[in-house]
Protein backbone atom coordinates (compact mmCIF):
# COMPACT_ATOMS: atom_id res chain seq x y z
CA UNK A 1 0.00 0.00 0.00
CA UNK A 2 1.09 3.68 -0.47
CA UNK A 3 2.99 5.58 2.21
CA UNK A 4 1.38 8.54 4.01
CA UNK A 5 2.68 11.69 3.51
CA UNK A 6 4.79 12.71 6.37
CA UNK A 7 2.16 14.93 8.54
CA UNK A 8 2.86 18.28 10.18
CA UNK A 9 5.26 17.72 13.25
CA UNK A 10 4.41 20.56 15.05
CA UNK A 11 1.71 19.24 17.69
CA UNK A 12 3.70 15.92 18.24
CA UNK A 13 6.66 18.08 20.29
CA UNK A 14 5.03 19.10 23.33
CA UNK A 15 7.91 22.05 23.81
CA UNK A 16 6.52 23.22 20.14
CA UNK A 17 3.27 22.90 20.80
CA UNK A 18 3.10 24.91 24.16
CA UNK A 19 5.36 27.34 22.62
CA UNK A 20 2.66 27.70 19.33
CA UNK A 21 0.07 27.84 21.81
CA UNK A 22 1.69 30.80 24.03
CA UNK A 23 2.88 32.66 20.96
CA UNK A 24 -0.64 32.69 19.27
CA UNK A 25 -2.20 34.20 22.43
CA UNK A 26 0.16 36.49 22.55
CA UNK A 27 -0.36 37.57 19.19
CA UNK A 28 -4.37 37.48 19.80
CA UNK A 29 -3.88 39.49 22.82
CA UNK A 30 -1.82 42.10 20.71
CA UNK A 31 -4.29 42.60 18.01
CA UNK A 32 -7.35 43.11 20.77
CA UNK A 33 -5.66 45.73 22.50
CA UNK A 34 -4.86 47.64 18.97
CA UNK B 1 28.04 47.08 14.55
CA UNK B 2 26.42 43.88 13.74
CA UNK B 3 23.52 46.18 11.79
CA UNK B 4 24.14 44.37 8.25
CA UNK B 5 24.91 40.97 9.90
CA UNK B 6 22.04 41.20 12.20
CA UNK B 7 19.71 42.47 8.99
CA UNK B 8 20.38 39.59 6.68
CA UNK B 9 20.43 36.82 9.88
CA UNK B 10 16.60 37.94 10.63
CA UNK B 11 15.97 37.89 6.74
CA UNK B 12 16.81 33.96 6.60
CA UNK B 13 15.06 33.25 9.58
CA UNK B 14 11.79 34.99 8.53
CA UNK B 15 12.06 33.06 5.21
CA UNK B 16 12.54 29.71 6.97
CA UNK B 17 9.81 30.58 9.34
CA UNK B 18 7.48 31.53 7.27
CA UNK B 19 7.82 28.49 5.48
CA UNK B 20 7.33 26.94 8.54
CA UNK B 21 4.65 28.34 9.68
CA UNK B 22 1.84 28.84 6.69
CA UNK B 23 -0.91 26.99 8.69
CA UNK B 24 -0.78 30.87 11.02
CA UNK B 25 0.27 33.67 8.44
CA UNK B 26 0.34 36.17 10.79
CA UNK B 27 3.09 35.03 12.90
CA UNK B 28 5.36 36.30 10.60
CA UNK B 29 4.48 39.79 10.43
CA UNK B 30 3.65 39.73 14.25
CA UNK B 31 7.55 39.01 14.50
CA UNK B 32 8.55 41.60 12.39
CA UNK B 33 6.39 43.85 14.16
CA UNK B 34 8.03 42.79 17.30
CA UNK B 35 11.96 43.82 15.16
CA UNK B 36 10.32 46.76 13.91
CA UNK B 37 9.96 48.00 17.69
CA UNK B 38 12.85 47.12 19.10
CA UNK B 39 15.95 49.31 19.94
CA UNK B 40 18.49 50.12 17.08
CA UNK B 41 21.35 49.74 19.43
CA UNK B 42 20.05 45.96 20.15
CA UNK B 43 19.39 45.40 16.94
CA UNK B 44 22.85 45.93 15.89
CA UNK B 45 24.51 44.19 19.01
CA UNK B 46 26.79 40.82 19.51
CA UNK B 47 23.63 39.66 21.44
CA UNK B 48 20.63 39.89 18.82
CA UNK B 49 23.33 38.10 16.24
CA UNK B 50 24.31 35.24 18.52
CA UNK B 51 20.68 34.53 19.26
CA UNK B 52 19.38 35.15 15.79
CA UNK B 53 22.18 32.95 14.81
CA UNK B 54 21.71 29.90 17.17
CA UNK B 55 17.62 30.18 16.36
CA UNK B 56 18.83 30.21 12.60
CA UNK B 57 20.99 27.26 13.14
CA UNK B 58 18.50 25.27 15.33
CA UNK B 59 15.24 26.07 13.06
CA UNK B 60 17.22 24.64 9.87
CA UNK B 61 17.99 21.42 11.87
CA UNK B 62 14.83 21.04 14.13
CA UNK B 63 11.52 22.11 11.58
CA UNK B 64 9.12 20.62 14.06
CA UNK B 65 10.54 22.69 16.91
CA UNK B 66 9.97 26.17 14.70
CA UNK B 67 7.81 27.78 17.69
CA UNK B 68 10.19 27.51 19.87
CA UNK B 69 12.77 29.31 18.71
CA UNK B 70 10.39 31.93 16.95
CA UNK B 71 9.21 32.90 20.33
CA UNK B 72 12.99 33.00 22.03
CA UNK B 73 13.39 35.62 19.52
CA UNK B 74 10.25 37.16 19.89
CA UNK B 75 11.26 37.13 23.93
CA UNK B 76 14.83 39.16 23.32
CA UNK B 77 12.94 41.79 20.95
CA UNK B 78 10.34 42.40 23.47
CA UNK B 79 12.71 42.95 26.28
CA UNK B 80 14.74 45.43 24.55
CA UNK B 81 11.74 47.19 22.81
CA UNK B 82 12.08 50.42 22.79
CA UNK B 83 11.14 52.73 25.85
CA UNK B 84 7.92 55.15 24.86
CA UNK B 85 9.16 58.31 26.23
CA UNK B 86 6.22 59.56 28.70
CA UNK B 87 4.82 62.76 29.36
CA UNK B 88 6.38 63.63 32.75
CA UNK B 89 6.44 67.59 32.87
CA UNK B 90 2.43 67.34 34.25
CA UNK B 91 3.64 65.80 37.15
CA UNK B 92 2.77 67.95 40.30
CA UNK B 93 5.46 69.12 42.79
CA UNK B 94 5.33 67.16 46.11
Amino acid sequence: GAVPMEEEEDDDDPENRIAKKMLLEEIKANLSSD
Amino acid sequence: AFQAENEQLFADFLACCSQLTEEHPEVVPYLTGRHQKASPAFLGSAEFRNVLSRCLTRVQARHHKVYVYINEVCTVLKANTQRRKLAISAVPAP
